[in-house]
């Protein structure tokens, strides 16, 4: 474990939990993608099938409960409890144009031709495009409450983290995995464009809109 | 290989 990771880690635990209480404190889903919340809660399911096989330390299963849980939860809260503030009108992006080829890609291009190893590839590689419904639902509606921005600028810090975590464990540890680093970069860079409105925008206090 | 296999991280 470095820095980077554990700042990345708590990074993403804390856009889960931002998200989670704007729905339940607000009680409603409004400006909020329920196809990107499916997309979380299938990546997490699919990359921790080894939670009760593979015990890595108390942290990792720690973590792996509470993120299958927290984005279990705000897809229940999305679709059942909060339903009718849920805004399907614009949250339109069709996540089987991401999920088929996501597949299809995890089949081809794998360390390892195993399930358990297939199924973590295509975690990886649905991780990194599961925020474009989100981003697309904000470029249709033009705009985005600011703790969604907030929300998504924790999530997009979180990979980036995981990023600087990989050259550390590169040069430390010898560690290196091609599709988590490639994967990782994807995800990374399509945050640039909200990372760029959200440092000149909301940092100043101003609503996070995107330009007509 | 050069990930060992091994899932440590989230």
């Amino acid at each position: 474990m470095n820095i980077f990771r554990l700042v990345g880690d708590l990074s993403h635990l804390l856009a889960i939990f931002v998200l989670l209480l704007k729905i339940w404190k607000s009680r409603s889903c409004a400006g909020v993608s329920g196809k990107s919340q499916i997309l979380f809660a299938l990546v997490f399911i699919t990359r921790y099938l080894d939670l009760f096989t593979n015990f890595i330390s108390v942290y990792n299963s720690l973590m792996k409960v509470i993120f299958i849980a927290s984005t279990v939860a705000t897809v229940y809260l999305m679709y059942i409890k909060f339903k009718a503030t849920y805004d399907s009108n614009h949250d339109t992006f069709r996540i089987e144009f991401l999920v088929v080829p996501v597949g299809g890609l995890a089949f081809l291009v794998n360390h390892d031709f195993t399930p358990l190893e297939i199924l973590w590839t295509f975690s990886i590689y649905l991780e990194s495009v599961a925020i474009l419904p989100q981003l697309f639902m904000i470029s249709k509606t033009g705009e985005a409450e600011t703790i969604t921005s907030h929300y998504l600028f924790a999530l997009g810090s979180y990979r980036a983290l995981y990023l600087l975590n990989w050259i550390y464990r590169y040069y430390f540890e010898g560690y290196f995995d091609l599709i988590a680093v490639v994967a990782g970069c994807v995800q990374t860079i399509l945050y640039c464009d909200f990372f760029y409105l959200y440092i000149t925008k909301v940092m100043w206090g101003k609503k996070l809109s995107l330009p007509a | 290989k050069e990930s060992d296999g091994l899932k440590d991280e989230l």
